[in-house]
């Protein structure tokens, strides 16, 4: 049990420095509380956003920790990667230009599985392949509009 | 692999019967405030049973049903399907039976009227069985290999539900429709599907629960 | 004690349906979960947007989750005014029709008292009579730009 | 009534002194995340002393002072002053003490080298008293009426710290200064300011709670 944490931690971990620095080009990792029996303690998420001292996910802005918090999603899922990805307003706490760095990211990885994400922001809408509208006229049903193949 | 369409009958706040085409690569779905955008990611996650109700939202699973479709004394159902394109799976050969179904419709659209209570809506032979050995069955259409997985969810007149999986058409259980899904790297406790608020719950989180994300992984 | 309860419970209860059906054009209202004795139960936020069925928080989308929220902080608000308000990102969940519909009534109300708005949504900051710049450069201080007097 | 200007001094990402004037009607606060712009706001919420350390972000009250300007072994401290402009509070003439100082800046700016310990900088006369019979005390500085409050946070060598509070450059305590607050309806429990993230409490707080903030307003 012990061994398979320990090869999941630290691919995950690999894989969470690699995407941390494209995401924030900063330096972030994760730290176990016990080092030496995982399981007696919990994980911290570590990380300097660019050119700031070392902080813990609880004294960063909430954007930075949002960035944080989503390359540990995508360093899971490089994990065990899937054949789709779905996405639900992941980018609502991000200025315009971490959303453009996201969407950059998503549209990389778009080429080797499929990704649906659902966003209200400019720069995802136009960084994405189409686009699917979604509306709800006043008592009707949800209509979906625009799906051009 | 990738998901070919999404097909919605009477699911929350989608009425009669709406498909929603997908193509591989990267799609956006926009929309106002309360138009249903999550509503179809929801759906997603009901039909491939990746999540219990209050993942979606939802109290218990009948509250799934959209509201104008229930009514007491009727019996009212949602049914949800999905169809994977398999085409270009890795290791096709090994890990799928392909059928060549003349004409492609005969996999019957579950819709409402045609669904017979718990049998096989598909009696016209064997070759359409949900697995064979363990093996995916795909069907042909155009060219592509087609996998379909449906979920209907029926509350009868006295409230009570049932809800059933079926592949291509045939009745399944959720166990081996999971155990057919994790051939395609689809798991229960992947972070393939990130629900609106899943951001902030990681971020608030303790570092044992943190550390625990890990331990399923492994 | 209950007294006291009762006349801020059914002022703010007033203000909460004026201000939702101002902020989303639907009806809302609060709701006890023990009429005859409050302190004995919680309390429910019941709305319904613009042409849908009565619906509680927990299966409205995040949007409208949002805007029943801020509705309720801003009948708090307006029960015991003050000469200053401070919000820090309260639109993010919001599209950019209700961002709209917020940023009017700040504007609104900032005639009779002062508003400081963080946001990163265009028609907030369209809608302010100025913006302050932030910014903070690789390993620098906080940074406060643009103030024109 | 309006803040007319709030001083930072080494608090959070801020460095030496930083004046941010201020306006009355609608101002947005913009930047890029981690610049700063949450940080503002818990300058507000200490100086006024409506928040603890853990609703400014802060683990203990010695993490606002900006981590460049501590260090061991020497003595560092952070300021925040917040200046209002009553002149046009309604009621001015009962609730106000109108001084006219010349000239006005004979409020010290508290910066740091020139604050004494504990005891008012500003010894010219009786007439800069923080408090009148209750009354606020404001200041003329050219035709309109100011009334500054001032938090200093001091963290000595051995790294025990404490807090001071001052009207106009006198020292007041804690609950002197939430009295005269009061006047101009600025309170501890009022939601006047929301932060990032109340939202979402409001939303995911359980019906008790949220009954409970109507309590609190009674
Ligand atoms: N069983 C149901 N029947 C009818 N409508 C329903 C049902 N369940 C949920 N809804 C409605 O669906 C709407 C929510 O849709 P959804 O959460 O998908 O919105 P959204 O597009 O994601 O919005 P947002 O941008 O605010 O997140 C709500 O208004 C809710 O009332
Ligand atoms: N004591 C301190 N010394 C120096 N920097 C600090 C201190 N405390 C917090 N910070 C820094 O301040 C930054 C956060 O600023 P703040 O939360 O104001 O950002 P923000 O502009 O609100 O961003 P967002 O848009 O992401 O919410 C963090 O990067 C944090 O490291
Ligand atoms: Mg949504
Ligand atoms: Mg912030």
């Amino acid at each position: 049990r012990l061994r398979a944490f320990k090869e999941a931690y630290d691919a995950v971990n690999q894989n969470f420095q690699a995407i941390f620095a494209e995401l924030s080009d900063g330096d972030g990792h994760l730290q176990l509380e016990d080092e030496n029996d995982p399981f007696n303690g919990g994980l911290n998420l570590v990380a300097h956003p660019k050119g700031k001292p070392v902080q813990r996910l609880s004294s960063m802005s909430g954007g930075e920790k949002s960035l944080t918090a989503l390359s540990f999603i995508f360093s899971l899922q490089k994990y065990r990667p899937s054949s789709f990805y779905a996405f639900d307003e992941v980018d609502m706490f991000l200025d315009g230009a971490n959303v453009a760095r996201l969407s950059k990211m998503v549209k990389q990885q778009a080429q080797e599985a499929q990704f649906i994400v659902v966003s209200l922001r400019r720069p995802m809408i136009e960084a994405s392949e189409r686009t699917i509208g979604v509306t709800q006229a006043r008592g009707a049903h949800t209509q979906v509009l625009g799906i051009k193949l | 692999v990738h998901i070919k369409s999404v097909e919605l009958n009477h699911f929350k706040s989608f009425g009669g019967s709406t498909k929603i085409p997908l193509l591989p690569g990267f799609t956006v779905v926009s929309g106002p405030n309360g138009s249903g955008k999550s509503n179809i990611l929801d759906a997603l996650l009901f039909c491939l049973g990746l999540s219990g109700s209050k993942g979606m939202r939802a109290e218990r699973l009948p509250d799934l049903i959209n509201n104008k479709h229930t009514s007491n004394g009727r019996v009212s159902e949602t049914i949800v399907s999905v169809t994977f394109d398999l085409t270009d799976l890795a290791d096709l050969d090994n890990l799928v039976t392909k059928v060549n179904l003349n004409p492609p419709e005969a996999v019957k659209d579950l819709n409402e009227n045609e669904l017979v209570e718990e049998s096989p809506p598909n009696q016209e032979g064997e070759e359409t069985a949900a697995i064979n050995n363990g093996q995916l069955i795909a069907i042909s259409n155009n060219g592509s290999w087609e996998w379909k997985v449906t979920r209907r969810l029926r509350v009868n007149k006295k409230g009570n539900y049932a809800s059933t999986f079926y592949i291509n058409g045939q009745v399944v259980t959720a166990t081996e429709l999971h155990e057919q899904l994790e051939k395609l790297r689809i798991y229960p406790e992947g972070y393939n599907v990130v629900l609106q608020g899943d951001v902030t719950r990681i971020i608030n989180m303790n570092t044992r629960e943190r550390r625990e994300i890990i331990d399923e992984l492994a």
